[in-house]
């Protein structure tokens, strides 16, 4: 799965997520990556996420748009929001994972609770950060 | 100075470091900075961050490492069924698709259904027949063959289990389903 998410110089926040889905998979299996608010959403009042992992679980516990809720209506802070989602509710959920996110001021989080993650960020003119492991 | 954020993934898993030689590492780097040049040189010249989204993820579909578009893995029939999906965080306006095949990029039909098909949401052969009336960019099936995700499946494909992109783990269901 790969995924891309933006926060552009007139403040709207965008997010898309593409994949394979799982080798030998069958019965016309679908994942999170296709399903808004499961594997991918974005809203200008709250975040921009996309995710990857283990489909089933990112789709039970609609991780994107559980994050953006938590925003909006806990009023937690991105950073917060990840981490309770990422490291402790899939944790326990038993879904391995991660995602990317960027909240309406340009943070950047990249939560994961796997081993790995394919990553790269940038912010404004500021080095480009690539990453694989934590 | 144009102000923005940009983020990419490529996957995350179980990305074992005693696999990943220093060649192979260099390469998916190589991946991973191509997609976020191509979107970070949208946002910095005043770009959507809508077009910015879909090109990085284009880019990233046509990278034979990561499982989308040309590197997606093999399904049990030994085809390749694709899923993408793209968001607007200021309308709300998204678009999504799922199980097709033969399509070059995906997120560029999820990005069509978003702003064409007054729908969310299309999967499966019929989706391919609106993606062959916009003009979608359709590859041959040599096209999504590589080496490395025809073994992976060889692997699997007389078993019931299925297989995350990085991961070790072969899954058979039953513990997801509780």
């Amino acid at each position: 799965t790969v995924g891309a998410v933006a926060l552009d110089s007139y403040g709207n926040l965008a997010a898309a997520t593409s994949t394979g889905g799982m080798t030998n998979k069958r019965f016309g299996r679908v994942g999170d990556s296709p399903m808004i608010g499961a594997g991918t959403y974005a809203n200008n009042n709250t975040c921009a996420i996309s995710c990857t992992g283990h489909g089933e679980y990112f789709i039970r516990a609609v991780v994107a748009y559980d994050i953006s809720c938590l925003m909006e209506y806990k009023g937690l802070s991105l950073k917060e929001a990840c981490e309770y989602v990422v490291k402790d509710k899939l944790v326990k959920f038993g879904g391995e994972g991660g995602l990317i996110a960027i909240d309406t001021v340009g943070n950047i989080e990249l939560p994961f609770n796997s081993e790995g993650m394919y990553r790269a960020w940038v912010k404004n003119n500021e080095p480009m950060q690539i990453a694989i492991y934590k | 100075m144009k102000k923005f954020s940009f983020a990419i993934h490529g996957g995350a898993g179980t990305i074992l470091p005693s696999l990943m030689t220093a060649e192979k590492e260099a390469t998916y780097k190589l991946g991973l900075s191509t997609a976020l040049s191509i979107g970070t040189a949208i946002l910095q010249n005043g770009g959507s961050s809508l077009d910015a989204v879909e090109a990085a993820v284009a880019s990233l579909e046509d990278f034979p490492l990561f499982n989308a578009g040309k590197g997606a893995v093999f399904t049990n029939k030994g085809t390749h069924e694709m899923d993408a999906s793209i968001m607007d965080g200021k309308t709300l306006e998204a678009g999504a698709v799922s199980g097709v095949s033969k399509i070059r990029n995906p997120i560029k039909l999820a990005r069509i259904i978003k702003e064409k098909s007054g729908h969310v949401f299309l999967c499966g052969s019929e989706a391919e027949v609106f993606a062959k009336t916009q003009g979608v960019l359709f590859e041959t099936d040599d096209y999504f063959y590589t080496e490395e995700r025809y073994q992976q499946w060889q692997d699997v494909k007389h078993t019931d289990t299925y297989q995350m992109d990085h991961s070790d783990k072969l899954e058979t269901g039953e513990k997801k389903f509780g």
